[in-house]
């Protein structure tokens, strides 16, 4: 039996709507220490791997380890039913068929029951172990979607490259190109706007535009990303859950 | 023109 209780639907909302353009049908393994999700893109460039803790529900119950298929359009219609400030619980038994999104508003004691079927999805774990990075980065979401935002109209690749003191972004395309510099900085007052930046070796990587723009689509859950970046690995962007992460593993181009 | 790698290059399937 699962009864998985968000004390807000909004997180749940902001969870499947940080994914849910680029992968569909993804299995969600509900487990006594949490929920683990992970799906790669039909392109097999991006992979998405979720991870909510038991610290992010209001309650957690999970008594025997439970896979539920779905397919996230689906979920997120249902989602959109929902009031954000609604406590939603998520409620399966052992071998279900369908998972029951309960809303409750606890104020005008009105009570939302939805059921969605679940899909037998067929879908290979990727194992990542764990990876050598030559630089990371720590930045707010709200500045790296807007660099990624503003670039990408320019070109469908972006370039990375980190040196010791800089970061710089670029964009080169047929109508011009635009590039986007940023120092590492603390910011006392308020440190979640600081830029911390660790570099063992320079990075100068690129990657395709339309990934990094549904990459950012993440930034709803946090106001910092962590991004990773190797110039032998896929690239790691982070946006971390008061118990938990989303994560996408985004694989590099490379100038043939 | 620069290429899409993809991920299967770097991570093996379990």
């Amino acid at each position: 039996m699962l009864e998985a209780k968000f004390q807000e639907a909004s997180l749940f909302k902001r969870i499947i709507d940080g994914f849910k353009d680029c992968v569909q049908l993804v299995n969600f393994q509900c487990k006594e220490d949490g929920i683990i999700a992970q799906a790669v893109d039909d392109s097999r460039v991006l992979l998405v791997s979720l991870e909510i803790g038991v610290e992010a529900f209001q309650d957690y119950r999970c008594d025997h380890p439970v896979t539920l298929g779905m397919d996230l359009s689906s979920l997120s219609k249902i989602l959109r039913c929902g009031n954000n400030t609604d406590t939603l619980t998520l409620i399966a038994d052992d071998t279900p068929d369908a998972i029951i999104l309960l809303f409750e508003d606890t104020k005008k004691d009105r009570i939302s029951e939805y059921s969605l079927k679940l899909m037998d999805i067929d879908a290979d774990f990727l194992k990542i172990e764990d990876l050598q990075y030559d630089t990371t980065l720590m930045m707010p979401s709200a500045e790296f979607s807007k660099t990624v935002r503003d670039l990408s109209q320019l070109s469908d690749s972006l370039n990375i490259l980190v040196t010791k003191e800089t970061i710089k972004f670029v964009a080169t395309g047929d109508v011009g190109s635009g590039s986007v510099i940023l120092k590492p900085f603390i910011n006392m007052e308020n440190p979640d706007e600081s830029i911390k930046l660790d570099m063992d070796q320079p990075v100068d990587l690129t990657f395709g535009s339309k990934y990094l723009q549904d990459i950012v689509k993440g930034s709803a859950l946090s106001n910092k990303i962590g991004i990773r970046l190797s110039s032998e690995a896929p690239a790691l962007f982070q946006f971390d859950l008061s118990s938990g992460f989303l994560q996408f593993f985004l694989a590099p181009k490379f100038d043939d | 023109a620069s290429k899409q790698r993809t991920l299967t290059e770097f991570f093996p399937t379990e």
